[in-house]
């Protein structure tokens, strides 16, 4: 199977309800420094359960658009992704933040998993992405900016780690 | 566990140097993987080297940047041969690339994509890699502003005579 | 200490908003440095900001890839302009920045060693940064052999007739 | 004033006597992966004093042409730079590896550094650099491959110390 589409809202750079795609067997993403490439990447890392520390992001709260600059046009981010099977059925996989009020002054923000808009929790999610071969622990199919030499330069035993993950 | 490890491993350094051998483009090439303690493997390290084209056994930290690159690709696909994720997302790993490895891993990926092996996406700033590309997705950000808005645009290259094998640049 | 230490600190601050709006090619693109502790400023820390062109403030960590390498030569740039070194060396510094931002660090550079302020040696990949130059060290192995040889050659671009002005790629 | 060529013998990749240059006020250098870029760079480094842990290498010994596959080709390595000022004057600063012996089966690996063939102690050479503008600690002249984006992101302490070396 493959990503067929993604569909964003107000998530980091991408302001409003935008759709991506389609993403062909061989897609690339060009565009000036700062247009939103590796904002993109983060979409798609994100929807997969990639936790904030990889996304370049203190807290959850920072993906929603405008964040940074203290002014979220939003209270929500959402990513679907659309995936197709060999059999060309299309499944949606998608991850939205909301925001938890806890009473007081503080709130949290979580994550709501969905698989063809029916919600999951986040280890029914992660079993249905690892059906389909998609380990976001093991990180064997994402390749952050900058980070692709650190791969061959690993310790020994970081990479006894990446094997342990993938067996 | 000791035989789930052992099935990855031998399976991956099984096909490891012929992966290497094909982004060198050079028989002469060698990439071995090794395991420090052969009774419990994922006890220990596992040791990783690659000998460039024509060159003898030397650490992996004397390797410069481009053979560094090439050698976690090689590991990189191998790895996927046996745990085969349905697709990869690469950002900007042609950086340290000269034009020629440029064109050995697109040529790679192009092989690998066309017999439905996986899906690629890659982000790339130089058209020797886009240009190999089936399509383009063009992000751009609105001008003004107080922070960035991204759109995009997308390209299908196979509608051009050329379709998108090295020649789309004069579209870009 | 004190003075040494307030000198060194004024003149790069002064400086560095305006080699950023140059290297950014955009006068609302801004630079700041601050120190944390005005009474003894080298006990504590020194903070730097760069806004990019008609963004508002943000933290530094929030910045592209090719955001992050020109806010970098920026502070590079000013703070030669205190200490002035008589060369540069840079090792693919252009790896992360797209053409435009290329060719305008590529004029700066040009600017600055033609008013002989400093004499710059990069190490490029890229022809958009090289085309610049007055004159280029070609590096090739030579083949076979167990271990890398390196051998150099050298040409004068000034000799051909648009002289290195980033038309140099057909000589190469 | 500025560097005008350098003197290599069996440094790295360049094997036996090789002269590079002239560098003029706007050189590249350009060449394949592997081809012997960044080790031109070392060679720069390495006359100018910096230690061996930036040039890549664990030991001088391992700088000498052939040491990393166990064959070095001579039992020293040397670089020459030559230096131009304003009124046109060369000065030649130059950096050679030898062998220490020091008894038994252990040999200790030295520099020797000389001013126009003249022997000088490292911090009188240290210094006779510091005159024309070098000052290797600061090092606001040498950005090595991979590590131009960190200088915009070293934390305030580490950019008071910078200020502290340049003031
Ligand atoms: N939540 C957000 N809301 C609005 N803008 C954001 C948000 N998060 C990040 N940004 C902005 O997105 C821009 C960065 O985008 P990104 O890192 O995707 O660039 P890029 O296209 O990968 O560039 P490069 O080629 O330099 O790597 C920055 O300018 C950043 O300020
Ligand atoms: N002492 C030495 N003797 C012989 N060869 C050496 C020595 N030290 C390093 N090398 C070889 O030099 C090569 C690396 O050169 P270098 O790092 O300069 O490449 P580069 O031109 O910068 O490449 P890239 O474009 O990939 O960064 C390696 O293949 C390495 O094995
Ligand atoms: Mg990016
Ligand atoms: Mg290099």
């Amino acid at each position: 199977g493959r990503l067929e589409r993604l569909e964003l809202d107000n998530f980091k750079s991408y302001k409003g309800h935008q759709i991506i795609g389609p993403f062909m067997k061989f897609t690339a993403i060009i565009g000036p420094n700062g247009a939103g490439k590796s904002n993109l990447m983060d979409a798609i890392s994100f929807v997969l359960g990639e936790q904030t520390r990889n996304l370049r992001v203190r807290s959850l709260k920072e993906l929603i658009h405008g964040a940074p600059i203290g002014k979220p046009v939003s209270s929500t981010a959402r990513v679907v992704a659309v995936y197709v099977d060999s059999n060309g059925e299309e499944t949606s996989y998608s991850r939205t933040i909301v925001e938890h009020k806890t009473g007081g002054e503080k709130s949290d923000w979580k994550s709501v998993y969905r698989i063809n808009d029916k919600t999951k929790s986040a280890s029914e999610y992660m079993n249905a992405l690892e059906e389909i071969g998609i380990y976001i622990k093991a990180r064997n199919f994402l390749v952050f900016q900058g980070a692709v030499e650190s791969i061959a330069m690993k310790t020994p035993k970081e990479r006894t780690q990446l094997f342990e993950e993938i067996s | 566990r000791y035989d789930e490890f052992t099935r990855a491993f031998d399976h991956v350094s099984s096909v490891i140097d012929n992966v290497y051998k094909k982004l060198c483009n050079n028989t002469s090439a060698q990439a071995f993987l090794g395991v420090d303690n052969s009774e419990e493997p994922y006890l220990d390290g596992i040791s990783y080297n690659c000998i460039a084209p024509s060159k003898r056994y030397r650490p992996m930290d004397n390797l410069s940047g481009g053979e560094k690159t090439l050698a976690a690709l090689a590991l990189l696909f191998s790895i996927h041969s046996f745990q085969p994720a349905p697709f990869f997302v690469l950002d900007e790993i042609d950086a340290a690339l000269d034009n020629t490895n440029i064109g050995r891993v697109a040529n790679h990926i192009t092989e690998e994509t066309n017999s439905n092996r996986f899906q690629c996406i890659v982000i790339s700033l130089k058209e020797e890699l886009y240009g190999h590309c089936e399509s383009v997705i063009g992000i751009y950000s609105e001008p003004g502003g107080e922070c960035t808005i991204s759109h995009t645009v997308t390209l299908d290259l196979t509608q051009f005579p050329t379709g998108g094998r090295g020649q789309s640049s004069s579209f870009i």
